[in-house]
């Protein structure tokens, strides 16, 4: 151990073990995120090259072989409670993402939260047993955040009760989801529905995409690897283009909205309903933010105790690093961030729980505050992460541009936060449309309910400046 | 004549309060720019797109409070006294270095003036000396292990040095002593000389 770090632990004042307790929500979902950390790091399968002497190819073939390996073991040691596979994943991914992330965290939940009963009897034991492998196609070439703007067609045929799914231009060619390029055989695309000659929004499809015994593209799919990005080298973010593909009536999520066999088209009860997913990713979000924060600002301050330099006191010694105020100044609002977005991770987790009962009730209403706080606290917490990572980087001097101190890896593995699951300005727009729906209600005398309440008050107790 | 509000730099509540206060004015901001849009005959969307500005800046400040106020929140829940006076000490640095950050934004509405300003940047520098002696402890309570962690200068032992030798040796580029490209390039290109 090395003396000086020794030094700093005897100097705490309070219970480390404790605090851990509080991070983790008690003492036994500690001892429990420890028992399954160290299925990991006890397991000799698990024993890797570091991704970084990798080539990319090298780095997407570890990837793929440690997802296959993980899901073998999930089995293998009975973990099937979601927050639980959510720990062992953390820890066997490290810093890096899984090659196979959209499948749980994107196709499989959206085939629960859209299929209706015929269709979850027969997608999901597919699926969940791997012989379907999925992700979610939504983001086009041209198209991100604004839904509506998305080209990608899906016209009914009731001559033969199939869907045509077609990229009618290069800028509505799917661009971006995880695992499409090499991976997947299945993706839920979004298209914009037609039938009977009308258009009726954005709906999902599955569509196959890729022979299940030789994993080649299909007739008419065009599909591969967008190439090297920022980082995520482990996944293989994939472009899809569809020519004129058909697909059987029954392949439209039709848990909600309907198509009948000659074309009618049934409407869903409310347009809320994929709320639930947005809010319940976008809380995961606010988690990771809290998360990537507590890696950089750990690595950074015990290097800033190991590390001495220059001087304080002529003659002296060279002091640690930490003893510097400026080193201070940058690093402990940081630390002090990471823990108050732990505390936003977890009211955001403990929200969403308690209401998403609230949903499967048909009760809505808690859903468009949450959906607004979730868009602001996503864009809000991401992009303060995103800049105290990069502060973190550059106050471990040289050695904090080198691959070996993690700090590259963290900030080019977090920074699409700020992009992805809703580009971070139109999030504070979509939480601003909210507000002001709420300004104006206090405006007009109407009593406001939870977070938002304060506008009512603003109105009367306005700390305003007195003269002495 | 010094001007005072009712902000205590000392009293978390008081500072969740004006975060409280900066949030609300910010949003009034907004609302009022899209009203002034409106009164000039301006669509509703080109209002909105013409007061896009003030719109994020006060959602902001809405999350900003929030993550305050749950700061707050989560403190009152705790009752170990040394575990709740150092992370007192986290909250009350968050937000007084987020006063300090966005202090335009408080001075517009009229939350703080410019003595409370110097009373805020001194207060952190005392925040700083405070958490000095518990900054590792602080980190090691995330209780990352070394593999999760993947980091030479986070290792939990400290030993930075030797173990980031023995990483750069292990690059792919130090597995022979003679790179090849020597004797394909550099050893033809001397004799040429």
């Amino acid at each position: 151990m090395n003396p000086d770090i020794l030094n700093e632990r005897q100097k705490a004042t309070f219970d480390v073990e404790k605090l851990t307790n509080i991070l983790n929500g008690g003492p036994e979902k500690t001892k429990r995120r420890r028992e399954i950390e160290s299925m990991v790091l006890n397991d000799p399968d698990f024993k890797y090259e570091d991704p970084n002497f990798l080539s990319r190819s090298e780095r997407y073939d570890q990837a793929v072989r440690k997802s296959a390996q993980m899901i073998l073991k999930l089995r293998e040691y009975g973990i099937a409670d979601p927050e639980e596979i959510y720990c062992y994943k953390r820890m066997f991914r490290g810093n890096f993402q899984e090659a196979m992330g959209l499948h749980f965290v994107m196709f499989i939940p959206t085939l629960y939260g859209q299929c209706d009963p015929e269709q979850s009897k027969k997608w999901l034991p597919l699926a969940e047993s791997y012989q379907v492998l999925g992700t979610y196609a939504q983001t086009e070439l041209g198209h991100g955040t604004h839904l509506r703007g998305l080209e990608t067609t899906a016209t009914y045929d009731p001559n033969t009760r199939e869907f045509i799914l077609n990229s009618p231009t290069v800028s509505s060619i799917k661009w971006w989801p995880g695992g499409l390029g090499k991976t997947s055989n299945h993706a839920i695309v979004l298209a914009q529905l037609y039938t009977q000659g009308s258009c009726h929004g954005l709906h999902a499809f599955i569509v196959p995409i890729r022979d299940m015994n030789t994993h080649k593209p299909l007739p008419g799919i065009v599909v591969g690897d967008i190439g090297p990005k920022f980082g995520f080298n482990e996944v293989d973010n994939g472009f899809l283009k569809l020519d004129h593909v058909r697909i059987p009536r029954e392949n439209m999520l039709m848990k909600y909205a309907k198509v009948d066999p000659d074309g009618t088209y049934v409407k869903p009860p409310s347009a809320k309903l994929t709320y639930g997913t947005m809010v319940f990713i976008r809380s995961m979000i606010v988690g990771e933010s809290a998360r990537a924060l507590a890696k950089s600002s750990t690595i950074a301050i015990r290097y800033s105790v190991v590390r001495h330099q220059s001087e304080i006191r002529p003659g002296a010694p060279e002091p640690q690093i930490l003893d510097y105020q400026t080193q201070q100044y940058k690093l402990f609002p940081v630390l002090a961030m990471a823990y108050a977005f732990t505390f936003v991770g977890q009211y955001m987790n403990e929200t969403y729980h308690r209401i998403s009962g609230d949903i499967h009730q048909g009760d809505f209403s808690e859903l468009p505050e949450l959906h607004a706080l979730s868009a602001g606290l996503k864009a809000f917490t991401t992009w303060a992460a995103n800049s105290a990572i990069e502060v973190c980087r550059m106050s471990c001097g040289g050695h904090g541009y080198s691959r070996s101190s993690a700090l590259p890896d963290i900030y080019v593995e977090f920074t699409p936060t700020c992009t992805y699951e809703g580009e971070n300005t139109v999030m504070m727009l979509q939480t601003a449309r909210y507000l002001m729906k709420s300004y104006r209600q206090a405006r007009a005398g109407e009593q406001l309910h939870g977070i938002v309440s304060y506008l009512n008050e603003a109105e009367h107790q306005r700390i305003q400046p007195q003269l002495v | 004549t010094a001007r005072t509000t009712g902000l205590d730099i000392n009293d978390l509540s008081s500072l969740v309060e004006v975060y409280k206060l900066r949030a609300a004015t910010l949003v009034e901001l907004a609302a009022k720019s899209i009203q002034k849009e409106l009164q000039h005959n301006k669509r509703q969307e080109d209002a909105w797109n013409n007061s896009a500005i003030d719109l994020v800046r006060a959602s902001d400040a809405h999350c900003h409070y929030v993550v305050v106020k749950l700061f707050a929140d989560k403190l009152a829940g705790i009752d170990a006294a040394s575990i709740h006076l150092v992370l007192l000490t986290l909250a009350r640095l968050y937000a007084l270095h987020g006063i300090s950050n966005n202090s335009g934004d408080f001075l517009q509405a009229g939350l703080l003036n410019g003595s409370q300003l110097l009373e805020i940047t001194t207060r952190i520098k005392e925040l700083l000396s405070e958490l000095r002696p518990n900054a590792v402890a602080l980190v090691d309570a995330f209780d990352f292990h070394d593999r999760m962690l993947n980091s030479v200068l986070g290792r939990y032992d400290g030993n930075v040095y030797d173990h980031l030798f023995e990483w750069a040796r292990r690059s792919p580029l130090n597995s022979t002593e003679v790179h090849e490209s020597y004797h394909k390039y550099l050893e033809p290109l001397r004799s040429k000389l």
